[in-house]
Formats: C-alpha cells, sequence, structure tokens
C-alpha cells in the first residue's frame, strides 16, 4: 500500500494521529500518548480493482490497461484497508480500576482497491 | 457502505481541514469508547499513585515468574492457562481496595468492577495479592470471607470463607476466581474481603495503608464472544 501524499488521488492511506493530551484524554488513558487512526481515501478506477496499494511495476500497468480497455461490466471498487493491526491501551475506568486491553484491527497499516 | 448510504470517509475530503479534524477526532473518541464498552469518558475520581501502579505490576510479573517455574502447577479452574484468544480481545485489570467498615477484630476491604465489564467479559483468573504485617513470631490465624452484595444490595451474600496461618510478614497471593465468576455472573459489580484476626493482633495489614503495600486485585478476563452453534 501507499501513504497518501499531497496531490495523491489514489488509493492510499491517510495517517492521522490523535494526541490524547490535547483531547483532554490523558488522564484516563494511562499508555499510550495516541492513536493513529489512520485511514484509507482515494480513487479506486476500474483497472485498479484487485490490486492492493498502487501498481508500481510496468507488468501491472500493462495488466491494467488490458482490464480497463476489455473491462465489460462497470463495477466498483473500493479503497479499504488491506493491513490492520491491535491498539494496546492502559486505561482507567469508571471504578478508577486500572484496565490493559488489546482492541484488534484498531490501526490501518496499508489500503488497496477491493 | 451500501449504495446510497453516505459513507464517512467520502465526505470527508470535501470539508475544510479543521471541520476535518474535528471529524476524526470526534470518531476517534466514539470509536475508542465503544471497543471498551464504556458509554462515556471516564471521570477519574481516585487515580492510582505510580508508587501503587509500579508495585502491583511487578508483584503480577513476579507471581508469573513463581507460577512459570514452580513444576506441577494445580491445573483445577483456579491457574488457567490463557491460550491468546484467535481475536477474541482479552483484559488485565487491577482493581486496588477501597477500605470498608472495620471493627477491633475484622478489616473489610472492596474492590469494585463496572458494569460494562460485568457484562461484556468472563473472568479466566483473578488473584488478591495481600501485604500482611504480623504482631510477632509465631503463627497467626485469620479467617478470610468472600462476600458480594445480593442483586437487590440489601444483603451480603458469601461466597466462600478460608481459614489462614500467617507466619511471617510481606506478600500474600490467595486465589479468588471463582468468587468473582460467580459475582460477575449474578450481575453483581462489587467483592468485599472481610478479614477476622484474634483480639490482640490489631489489624492484619500494613497500618496505614502505605499505597506500594495496598492491596490489589489482579484479574484476566475475555470478551464474551457471541454463542455460535455449528451444524455438520
Amino acid at each position: 500500500g501507499i501513504d497518501c501524499s499531497g496531490d495523491s488521488r489514489m488509493c492510499c492511506r491517510k495517517e492521522f494521529f490523535v494526541d490524547f493530551k490535547e483531547i483532554g484524554w490523558e488522564d484516563c488513558i494511562i499508555q499510550p500518548e495516541g492513536y493513529h487512526m489512520n485511514y484509507c481515501t482515494g480513487l479506486c478506477p476500474l483497472h485498479m480493482a484487485g490490486i492492493p496499494g498502487l501498481a508500481a511495476s510496468f507488468h501491472t500497468a500493462v495488466l491494467n490497461l488490458i482490464k480497463a480497455n476489455n473491462a465489460d461490466a462497470a463495477v466498483d471498487s473500493c479503497c479499504v484497508p488491506t493491513q490492520r493491526r491491535p491498539l494496546s491501551l492502559l486505561y482507567y475506568d469508571r471504578d478508577s480500576n486500572i484496565v490493559k486491553t488489546d482492541i484488534p484491527d484498531m490501526i490501518v497499516d496499508a489500503c488497496g482497491c477491493t | 457502505t451500501p449504495k446510497g448510504v453516505w459513507c464517512p470517509a467520502c465526505g470527508l475530503a470535501a470539508l475544510a481541514p479543521t471541520v476535518q479534524r474535528d471529524v476524526l477526532i470526534t470518531m476517534a473518541k466514539q470509536s475508542i469508547l465503544s471497543k471498551l464498552h464504556l458509554p462515556d469518558r471516564p471521570n477519574i475520581t481516585q487515580p492510582t499513585s505510580r508508587g501503587a501502579l509500579l508495585n502491583a505490576l511487578h508483584r503480577m510479573r513476579a507471581q508469573r515468574m513463581d507460577m512459570a517455574v514452580s513444576p506441577g502447577m494445580p491445573l483445577d479452574g483456579s491457574i488457567l492457562h490463557l491460550r491468546p484468544g484467535m481475536g477474541v480481545q482479552e483484559y488485565e485489570i487491577l482493581s486496588f481496595a477501597k477500605s470498608g467498615s472495620s471493627t477491633s477484630r475484622t478489616v473489610r476491604l472492596h474492590f469494585h468492577f463496572t458494569r460494562e465489564l460485568a457484562r461484556s467479559t468472563e473472568i479466566l483468573q483473578a488473584t488478591l495479592y495481600l501485604f500482611w504485617a504480623v504482631p510477632g513470631p509465631g503463627t497467626h490465624p485469620v479467617t478470610m470471607r468472600l462476600l458480594h452484595p445480593d442483586p437487590m444490595g440489601l444483603n451480603m451474600t458469601m461466597a466462600s470463607e478460608t481459614q489462614l496461618e500467617v507466619q511471617r510478614a510481606g506478600w500474600a497471593t490467595l486465589d479468588v476466581g471463582r468468587a468473582v465468576q460467580s459475582l460477575f455472573g449474578q450481575g453483581s459489580q462489587r467483592l468485599t474481603v472481610e478479614l477476622e484476626v484474634a483480639e490482640d493482633w490489631g489489624s492484619p495489614l500494613l497500618a496505614g495503608h502505605s499505597d506500594s503495600h495496598w492491596p490489589f486485585v489482579a484479574a484476566r478476563a475475555r470478551a464474551r464472544t457471541t454463542h455460535r452453534v455449528q451444524r455438520r
């Protein structure tokens, strides 16, 4: 997958960091200091369908052209997470107990076209 | 998203950067709170001191090392080996004691667990850590009772009573897994530990409640999975 740069319009991963101190949660979340709430955005034109991330090789580019010219069924292709990992949290609950848990699939590491 | 339903990320690009940021932060808060089964951001009234937290984590690690080393540990329900569940969310919970009523011969400690946790998880293991302060040499008998309020919260139900022989000052660990499981099973959220000693002992715990010797319960829990039935 690729990370979104300034003007990229194709499917990519947009990084977004939520600093718990900035949102006033630093007293109830002991660790970590923030949450990488990355998300997927960008276009998935037909000939990109099914390719994780953006085509990088010549062979793939040719394959894309064949697909684009021959494709008959107009189907949607969406830019979605292709790799995710858990968010580990150490936090206070409402009874001031300290809880540690790993929330699965909370951090997006890569995006691609369905 | 299904056709025609607004896709959160689609509309985002059209918003002004500051508005985008606010929308994303709101989504991040909602996402974390819902995954932690918290209705809203917890309001922390009694943060634990760093000393007590570090000491508790140190005790738990020492206990795990002992368990890992000790041959033939009991395989009954009290010491469950946690296989990392396939994608099932697991929790480790540290609950520090709140002082309850006490007399010349009894001390009561309360441990609270949130309703959300009691509803959404199943307890796999729970250990009570106590630091004994003994008055002198010899063996000192202690009766430990585990109580929890009945669902109406009017009376106390005794889950178990154990006779202990305390010979020296220091940390002791006691398995309270079944008591916490039955607590959660009855929809209750408070475990009360009552310690009864002989008349001349005074308090069996370290007087003055020094932070790093304060009693706590360390529990391991797993998210309740919806019951799946497979037919062949």
